[in-house]
């Protein structure tokens, strides 16, 4: 458990990144 | 079967969506009396991350001229937030208890939230764009509809200089979203109908050409030739219904798949 939640919020993270781009790339 | 109806929105979330199940799924099982590990720093990396995509989606909201994303968005923004907040709670509580069994309830609240609050995000921005394509698709529509009002070779060649453009852009634009469909009918549907678009549109040209040389030399047969250049801007036009249908398509028929 203690490793899938770090990888977890590692993978929200990178996750909310993606959407972010995707909003700045298809807003351009 | 795939969950997600576009394979961008599916590359973003299914990892995600995975882990989540997971370890929703091991806390459940487990209760394993184990203590929880320090999750500040990941929680801050994702608090930031929310920040900045919040700040991005709310200029996106000032910015945009679709009135359905602008309504729908700013919930999907608070959903990410109140996320974000969870998992800060958790965090704290971790802190002082590693094994605080509501901390570990907020951890998978706060996870499956940023998850449904992207979840929605990413839906209202592809329902956006889907909105952008039909109105391409509703403009090839219009054009349509004059047809049957064009009598001369002058408004018939205007008719296809305005026409022209804006199929290919329709063309281009179904096209590129048959392929970003996971749903196989619906990706099939789209090209066996745009492919009859592109059959149907020279020969419809033609027919009105023809319409307008009989018309010019008086001959009786214009009416057949009126008939036959009718039935082809219908067929086109249904075709273009039934495009602007299957691109509103989001949920999954698991007869189909199967």
């Amino acid at each position: 458990l203690r490793v899938g939640w770090e990888q977890l919020l590692t993978s929200i993270n990178r996750t909310i990144n993606e959407v972010e781009n995707q909003i700045l790339t298809r807003d351009s | 079967m795939p969950v997600f109806h576009t394979k961008t929105i599916e590359s973003i979330l299914e990892p995600v969506a995975q882990q989540v199940s997971r370890l929703v799924i091991l806390h459940e099982e487990a209760e394993d009396g184990n203590a929880m590990p320090d999750l500040e720093k990941p929680v801050l990396a994702v608090s930031r991350a929310v920040v900045n995509l919040v700040k991005v989606g709310r200029s996106t909201i000032e910015s945009s001229e679709d009135s359905l994303l602008k309504q729908d968005m700013p919930a999907a923004l608070l959903r990410v937030e109140a996320a974000a907040r969870l998992l800060e709670e958790a965090s704290s509580m971790l802190k002082v208890d590693p094994y605080s069994q509501p901390a570990r309830k907020k951890l998978i609240e706060g996870a499956r939230g940023i998850l449904q609050g992207t979840s929605s995000l990413l839906l209202c921005f592809d329902e956006s764009e889907v909105r952008k394509i039909i109105r391409e698709c509703k403009t090839v529509l219009d054009y349509l509809a004059v047809a049957e009002v064009i009598e001369t070779m002058e408004d018939l060649i205007q008719f296809v200089k305005d026409l022209s453009p804006c199929l290919t852009k329709v063309s281009r634009e179904v096209d590129h979203r048959s392929q970003e469909l996971t749903h196989q009918v619906h990706r099939e549907t789209l090209t066996r109908c745009l492919d009859s678009v592109k059959t149907l549109s020279p020969i419809l040209i033609c027919s009105m050409k023809i319409f307008i040389q009989i018309l010019r030399q008086h001959c009786r047969e214009s009416d057949e030739a009126a008939e036959n250049r009718n039935y082809l801007a219908g067929r086109m036009s249904d075709e273009l219904h039934e495009i602007i249908r299957v691109l509103q398509l989001t949920t999954y028929d698991e007869d189909e798949w199967d």
